[in-house]
């Protein structure tokens, strides 16, 4: 994890997928 | 329109081509004593509603912009004022058509119980803190700039940083977070079976934990469904 950004893109892939 | 009380000063005549910001004489008794004293006019009642204009004070008592930073003085959005304001308690101090004692310096205000050594401030070397990139005020207002600051850092994200700043954190909706201080922020999502809603009316699910992303200290993130990794 590098960022924010980057947990909040695994959360938002994560719940659609 | 306005002119300026202050003895000499032709803001707001038709003399003056420029334009100056007016600030109105306050109407608090305490202050309005204050600037009676300070503007040197004889036989001359100063009274609320009446205006001085920016000439008469110190640069530093005006705010002309709204500065945000975060808790280490990092500047992070600024926004000028339409109307400049003065900083509270500031009094006109400046009067360049008087003889020169009748003008004071910032310094020389300072009541005798304000009066004393400035507080010595903590040297931060912002190299050498891995973290300053990253660091940032919580204060909703400034959510964006927040968010755009640790988006834009190439630094060195920390878990300790992130943690202090979870209310950041945008997640999808109909998730929940979970906020474990120094171990871990943990995001959860549930649902409920509706077939077994239909037994009866009053029958109340349980809901159940459906997926989870788990973030440790070392940054790692795990994600579960059903609670399987």
């Amino acid at each position: 994890l590098n960022c924010i950004k980057d947990l909040e893109d695994i959360l938002k892939k994560f719940d659609t997928s | 329109g306005h002119r300026c009380i202050a003895p000499g000063c032709n803001s707001g005549y038709d003399s003056c081509k420029e334009k100056y910001h007016f600030f109105t004489v306050p109407k608090d008794d305490i202050q309005l004593r204050e600037w009676t004293k300070a503007i040197p006019r004889k036989d001359f009642l100063i009274k609320p509603r009446q205006v001085v204009c920016e000439r008469h004070f110190h640069e530093e008592e005006i705010l002309r912009k709204r500065i945000m930073t975060d808790k280490d003085g990092t500047i992070l959005a600024e926004a000028v004022y339409k109307i400049p304001k003065l900083k509270e308690g500031a009094i006109p101090s400046i009067f360049p058509n008087c003889p020169k004692y009748l003008s004071y310096s910032l310094k020389r205000r300072k009541l005798p119980l304000i009066r004393s050594s400035s507080p010595k401030k903590k040297k931060t070397d912002k190299k050498k803190d891995p973290q300053m990139d990253c660091a940032f005020n919580s204060k909703p207002s400034i959510e964006i700039a927040i968010t755009d600051s640790i988006n834009d850092s190439v630094g060195i994200f920390s878990f300790s940083k992130l943690q202090e700043n979870v209310n950041s954190i945008v997640f999808p909706s109909g998730w929940s977070r979970h906020d474990i201080p120094g171990k871990l922020i943990m995001f959860s999502f549930f649902i409920v079976k509706t077939e077994e809603t239909a037994i009866t009316e009053n029958y109340i699910p349980t809901p159940i934990l459906y997926k989870r992303v788990c973030l440790g200290v070392n940054l790692n993130v795990q994600c579960f469904v059903m609670n399987i990794s």
